[in-house]
């Protein structure tokens, strides 16, 4: 308990914690949590990004992050910036990157409270948490310890994700958090569209948009909300 | 100890047990593992398909299948079958499909072992097993405990996957098994193509093949590889 006092003294400046997840990993999610805080920060905001996706901590690879956090006062951590947000990740302490971290129930206790405790965020209108997706230990852990203020799911539109969406949407709910909505990502000709807005209905949760399967989102150079319009555009309309 | 020793008598009249493996979800690893059980089982093999994908069991979604195992002598589990293969999934014992198992290290042990020492399976020349992606306690339990012959890995063509690949494939090799090969999937004008081919040179492991992004797949009334001949050789040319 002691250790939940110190990481809500440490995160008490913070007015939004919003959480972006998905039942199961490769539907955009971290692209989408990367995005959504960029735009956040393009649009006048405090923003931080913290990935809590610890066996696949992608967003420094996305955001091309050569240096990480530096040490402040008292042992704490202050996040490197990046087109105007801070940003912490697990993967910052990955010796190796390309060495994956075996993370075994009790450690992923130990370093989620460590990072949160240690991180100095300053005020932030929003921090942006990229979850591991599913329903294992590592999320479960994650929502139990930081009280986030809400949940945007992120399913692609096939049949099968609308279960594994479902599943997980039922898990969380019985953890008394807010649900703001669901994304159908990669929605077109290939994987077609309907999920989001049947896990809309049937799940009693707002259908926040889509966003369309591009080839512009595989150009790792910068953000794609910072290379192309009309996807920008998409993502505004998701806020 | 004895526990293993149960299952290893119970396995031993499988000639070749496969694992479908990758870094993370989203990838087509269920996709394949299923169609290439399928595949074999029209070659005239005995095939039989194990889902221990304990997140996501989706293989009894994906063939349609409405029964599930039956009880056969001393409390052994006969699997049941579908398109020649037999079929055993830790879906068949969720109450409700749409409700999300949380598995937390020990569990994952028990329901394991008990999976394994149980299901009668009978003589195979193969047995496919559907592993949970990534690196958390399910997948090396599962790897613990089956002593597997060899592992397909799989990855889509973009380079984030080909870093959760190598981040996995440095993972296994450290159990000492046999990597038969990796698979590039969902190839072509959207993901782009390549990271098989690196991830092959640089893990000195073979490229089995690439399949293509392709809207057939989202069809889910049968298996692919049996409503598509032009696929169907795509696999057939990874064997
Ligand atoms: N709408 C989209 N169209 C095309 N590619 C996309 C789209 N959204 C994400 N991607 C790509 O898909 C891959 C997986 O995305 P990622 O954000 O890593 O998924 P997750 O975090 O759910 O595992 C990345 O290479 C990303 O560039
Ligand atoms: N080559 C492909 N082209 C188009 N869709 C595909 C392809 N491979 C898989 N899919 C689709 O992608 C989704 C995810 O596949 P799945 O096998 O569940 O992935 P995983 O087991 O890696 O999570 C499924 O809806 C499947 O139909």
């Amino acid at each position: 308990w002691d250790q939940r006092r110190k990481v809500s003294q440490n995160l008490d400046k913070i007015k939004n914690k919003i959480a972006v997840y998905s039942g199961k990993g490769g539907v955009g999610k971290t692209t989408i949590a990367v995005n959504l805080a960029v735009l956040l920060a393009q649009q006048g905001h405090k923003v931080g990004l913290l990935d809590a996706d610890i066996d696949c901590p992608n967003v420094i690879r996305m955001l091309h992050m050569h240096s990480g956090p530096t040490s402040g006062e008292n042992g704490q951590l202050v996040p490197a910036e990046r087109y105007g947000v801070k940003v912490m990740s697990m993967g910052f302490f990955q010796k190796d990157e390309l060495e994956a971290i075996i993370w075994r129930g009790p450690m992923i206790h130990n370093a989620i409270n460590q990072f949160l405790e240690l991180t100095e965020w300053g005020e932030l209108d929003y921090l942006v948490v990229d979850l591991p997706p599913g329903t294992s230990d590592a999320p479960l852990t994650i929502m139990q310890v930081l009280k986030l203020d809400g949940f945007i799911v992120i399913t692609t539109p096939q049949d099968l994700s609308y279960i594994d969406a479902v599943r997980s949407i039922n898990m969380i709910r019985k953890m008394n958090v807010n649900i703001l909505g669901v994304v159908e990502n990669m929605s077109g000709e290939i994987f077609g569209h309907g999920a989001g807005e049947t896990i809309s209905e049937r799940m009693k949760i707002k259908f926040l948009g889509r966003l369309e399967l591009n080839k512009a989102y595989g150009d790792m150079s910068a953000p794609v909300i910072l290379r192309d319009e009309s996807i920008r555009k998409d993502f505004e309309a998701l806020l």
